[in-house]
């Protein structure tokens, strides 16, 4: 857990994925093409990648869903779906500016 | 790899997935939406899963995508980006009405 928010502040936008997951790719893709220089940390490449994985399991609540925790700003914003309806409504640009990620 | 092709030909339509893949779950949900009654199989949860994940690896030609694998008429169509794009061509339909799914 701590490993986890210690990793999130290192950047404006640190995003947490598995290798082999392709949503974690779309949404790291989409975070490149909006110009932002994201810390894409792979849990799989991580020794302590297991411990995380339930850290940010229980962080986002929800039944089998880890991956992808995208953080702005040291904090937490969401998986794909959050991410994605932020990025609809047009909430993801402000936040990502006041991030200083953009 | 037999395994494989022996479970695929045993509905209709099946798909291979993995427990913890949400863009298998997509998929499966897109078939129950268009009203077929696909057979889903986990391969976490089959003994010799790692091996026609393998298999389904090669099959696909892809590096890093064994799952979602889609079967129609017990034929590989392929995996999300193939299923989705078809479905938007108008042409998943069609495939599954003559495999007799719809
Ligand atoms: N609703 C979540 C879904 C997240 C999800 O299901 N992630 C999967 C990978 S696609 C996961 O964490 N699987 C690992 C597990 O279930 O332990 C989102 O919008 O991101
Ligand atoms: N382009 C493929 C992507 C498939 C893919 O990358 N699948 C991932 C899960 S989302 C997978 O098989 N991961 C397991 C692995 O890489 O071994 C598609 O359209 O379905
Ligand atoms: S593992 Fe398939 S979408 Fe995440």
């Amino acid at each position: 857990m701590e490993r986890v928010m210690q990793l999130a502040s290192e950047r404006a936008v640190v995003v947490f994925t598995l290798s082999s997951c392709s949503m974690c790719h779309t949404v790291t893709r989409m975070m490149a093409d909006l110009g932002v220089n994201a810390l894409v940390h792979e849990l799989d490449s991580d020794p302590r990648g297991k411990d995380m994985e339930r850290a940010l399991h229980k962080m986002l609540g929800g039944r089998g869903s880890a991956v992808p925790a995208v953080f702005i700003g040291g904090k937490l914003v969401g998986g794909t779906n959050r991410v994605m309806s932020l990025h609809l409504t047009g909430e993801l640009m402000p936040m990502l500016m006041n991030a200083g990620a953009v």
